[in-house]
C-alpha cells in the first residue's frame, strides 16, 4: 500500500530526458491543444502496442514494428459536406509538426478501412493523393492485404517538408455507397484515415547507454 | 597475505552461499497512475522497474560483475580505512519498455524507452 504520490510528482524543471519528454507531452502543459485521441485511432494503436509489447510493457522479441517509435497523426479535415448522392469525397490534410531532432523518419503510411458494412449495402473506400496544381490525383493502393480490415498505404515518397519545416500531406478520402440505397439520410460517415510515422529515435529514452568498460579478468 | 585469507575461508565460503542481506535484485511493481503520469500514458498500466538493494559482501563474488576498482575499494574499507565506504549495490544491466502515450496535439505515440527495467545488480 503506497501512499499516493503528490498530484504532480514531476519536478518543476525535470532534469532527466525521460521526464522532460513526459513533461513536454503532459496534458495541461502549454500547447495542449485538443483532447486525447479516441475511437478507431486509439483502438488501432492499442492493437499495435499489444503486438509489439507484453503486459509488462517489455518489447516482444523480433520487434514486429522494426523501430522504436511510431507516431499517429490525425487528419485536420476541411469541407463539411462530403456527401454527393452515393459519393463521399473528404479532403484531408495531415500537418506534420517538426519532429524532434533525434527522431529520424523511416517510413510513413496512411491507415484506412477499404470496405465498411452498412445497414443498407457497403461503403467501398480508397485514398487519392492530391497533387499540386491542376495535376490529377494519384490513387493510392495498399502494399499488403488488409489486416483486421485495416489497409495501410505507404506515403513516404509524398511527404512534403514545407519551408517552415512543417511537413504536410494532402489526400482525398473517396468512398462510394454500394448496394441498395437506404433511407433518405446520407449513410454513416466513415472514420478519417490516419497517418503513421515510423521513426527511429536515436536517443530513445533516458540517455544513450554508456559502453560498459571491458572487464579485465581478476 | 594469503595466510589471513585462508583463516577467512569459512566466512568466504559462507558468503559464497550469499547472505540474505547481500546486494540483490528486488521486484517493485508500480502503476503510472501512482507516478501521476496516467493522464497521458495509456499502456502499460503497470510495470516492474525492480531495484537493487543490499550490502556488497567483503569478497565480491564473480557473478557480481564488479569492476576491479570495487574489489579494491572493498579491501580498503575492510583492511585500511573503514571511513572509505563499501562499494554500492546498483543495477548492472537494464532492459527497455514500450509505452503508448497521448500527445499534446491529440496524436498517439508508441515509443520504446531504454534502461527502464533493472535486470541484474553489481557492486560499484
Amino acid at each position: 500500500n503506497q501512499s499516493p504520490l503528490p498530484a504532480s510528482p514531476l519536478p518543476a524543471v525535470p532534469t532527466l530526458p525521460l521526464l522532460q519528454a513526459l513533461q513536454m507531452r503532459a496534458p495541461g502543459s502549454p500547447g495542449w491543444r485538443v483532447g486525447p485521441a479516441s475511437g478507431q485511432p486509439l483502438r488501432y494503436m492499442l492493437n499495435l502496442y499489444r503486438r509489439a509489447a507484453d503486459r509488462e510493457g517489455r518489447p516482444r522479441r523480433g520487434r514486429s514494428l522494426g523501430t522504436n517509435t511510431v507516431r499517429l497523426v490525425q487528419a485536420s479535415s476541411h469541407g463539411d459536406q462530403p456527401w454527393a448522392g452515393r459519393w463521399y469525397v473528404q479532403p484531408l490534410t495531415y500537418l506534420l509538426e517538426s519532429q524532434p531532432e533525434a527522431e529520424h523518419l523511416l517510413r510513413a503510411t496512411v491507415v484506412y478501412l477499404p470496405s465498411l458494412s452498412l445497414a443498407h449495402g457497403r461503403l467501398l473506400c480508397a485514398l487519392e493523393l492530391v497533387a499540386a496544381g491542376e495535376a490529377p490525383g494519384v490513387l493510392l493502393s495498399p502494399a499488403a492485404r488488409p489486416r483486421h480490415g485495416w489497409a495501410e498505404v505507404d506515403v513516404t515518397p509524398y511527404l512534403v517538408l514545407g519551408n517552415s519545416s512543417m511537413g504536410s500531406l494532402a489526400l482525398r478520402h473517396v468512398c462510394v455507397h454500394a448496394g441498395r440505397a437506404g433511407g433518405r439520410d446520407a449513410p454513416a460517415t466513415p472514420s478519417h484515415p490516419f497517418l503513421l510515422l515510423y521513426l527511429n529515435d536515436t536517443q530513445a529514452g533516458l540517455a544513450p547507454p554508456a559502453a560498459e568498460p571491458h572487464r579485465h579478468r581478476r | 597475505d594469503t595466510g589471513t585469507l585462508a583463516y577467512d575461508l569459512p566466512n568466504y565460503l559462507r558468503e559464497q552461499g550469499g547472505d540474505k542481506n547481500d546486494c540483490s535484485l528486488h521486484p517493485f511493481s508500480v502503476s503510472f497512475a501512482q507516478l501521476g503520469w496516467d493522464h497521458w500514458i495509456i499502456a502499460p498500466h503497470r510495470y516492474n522497474p525492480r531495484y537493487c538493494k543490499g550490502v556488497c559482501p567483503h569478497l565480491l563474488r564473480y557473478d557480481y560483475h564488479a569492476p576491479n576498482h570495487a574489489v579494491v575499494q572493498s579491501f580498503v574499507h575492510q583492511l585500511v580505512d573503514a571511513s572509505v565506504p563499501r562499494p554500492s549495490c546498483v543495477p548492472y544491466r537494464y532492459s527497455p519498455i514500450s509505452v503508448l502515450m497521448i500527445e499534446r496535439n491529440g496524436g498517439i505515440l508508441y515509443k520504446e524507452y531504454e534502461n527502464m527495467i533493472a535486470e541484474s545488480c553489481t557492486c560499484r
